[in-house]
């Protein structure tokens, strides 16, 4: 049995540490670490590369604090549309998914999309067929709601820009 | 945005992202994540990446692949192709953010041009790592 390794990312930025208290911070290392957990452990019990990736995703994507998933941003007319990818580097087979609504864990459809069709890439509505049709997870509009998100998209929603999550400051209109 | 790269026991490499996108983003527009090459790429001939931050420059730049082009096809390691990519290609062209890669050797990296970003490793030779800035 050979090295085997795993790196996460929870999204990057202007990360003001002034904005960052000390119990926000532990919140998102705990949520970094639950999540390199998550894909470790698949690895660690002889599982494969593709299989901890996903679990380390579904974990940061079922975590408010980051956004995909539950606690993804607000789009300029208030809902949510969510991108996922996934890789093997095995074969080069890929599966992704854009602007789709309602799919609780993305990157499962992009998972499901590269293992059960024909394609590589789908999209909106299309996208959300092929994820009832697979029995995949819905969640209601409101799954995805978190207050921080909705408190960033109101200093923004009248501008005509769009902005990086975490370059958004609460007391400094962006743009 | 979030994302994952690992390297299993038998060498070989897989990555995912995933992401809701840019406050307030309109006309349906994508970022880099579900562009394969842009966003995310695996090869178990050279790496597997995963990347963050401003995602039209990094689809301008084809920046996940781009790192594996640099392993491949100049004979660089993975640290090196990535600081290329993000720390010089990237910055030329204002792309704020960021990218985590991994190697057939299970050699990781979590590079980034911004002031932070949410990153954690863990090796199995017991090498484990989480942080928030630089």
């Amino acid at each position: 049995m050979g090295d085997f390794s795993i790196a996460i990312h929870g999204g990057a930025g202007t990360i003001l540490k002034k904005d960052l208290t000390p119990e926000l911070e532990a919140a998102y290392t705990k949520g970094l670490a639950d999540a390199v957990a998550s894909g470790y452990e698949v690895l660690s019990k002889g599982g494969n590369a593709i299989d901890a990736v996903t679990a380390a995703v579904i974990s940061l994507e079922d975590c408010i604090l980051f956004n995909a998933g539950k606690g993804s941003v607000f789009t300029k007319t208030g809902g949510h549309e969510m991108d996922a990818a996934i890789m093997n580097g095995i074969s080069l087979e890929a599966g992704a998914v854009a602007g789709v609504s309602s799919v609780k864990n993305p990157v499962l459809l992009a998972k499901t999309i590269m293992e059960k069709s024909e394609h590589v890439m789908l999209s909106g509505d299309g996208a959300l067929q092929f994820a009832k049709q697979q029995q995949l997870q819905l969640e209601a509009e409101d799954y995805f709601f978190s207050q921080f998100r909705y408190d960033q998209w109101q200093l923004v929603k009248n501008e005509n820009s769009a902005a990086l999550d975490h370059n958004i400051q609460l007391e400094k209109k962006f743009g | 945005t979030v994302g994952a790269v690992a390297c299993d026991a038998n060498g070989n490499l897989a990555a995912a992202t995933s992401t809701g996108g840019m406050t307030n983003k309109n006309f349906n527009r994508i970022g880099d994540t579900p562009v394969i090459g842009s966003g995310t790429y695996a090869n178990n001939q050279t790496c597997a990446i995963s990347c963050t931050g401003h995602g039209e420059l990094f689809l301008r730049a084809v920046a996940a692949y781009d790192v594996s082009c640099l392993m491949e096809y100049k004979g660089m390691n993975l640290q090196q192709a990535m600081e290329i990519v993000t720390l010089d290609k990237l910055v030329k062209i204002n792309g704020e953010g960021g990218m985590i890669g991994v190697d057939g050797n299970a050699n990781t990296a979590m590079i980034f041009n911004s002031e932070g970003m949410y990153r954690a490793m863990q090796h199995s030779r017991g090498e484990k790592q989480i942080a928030i800035y630089k």
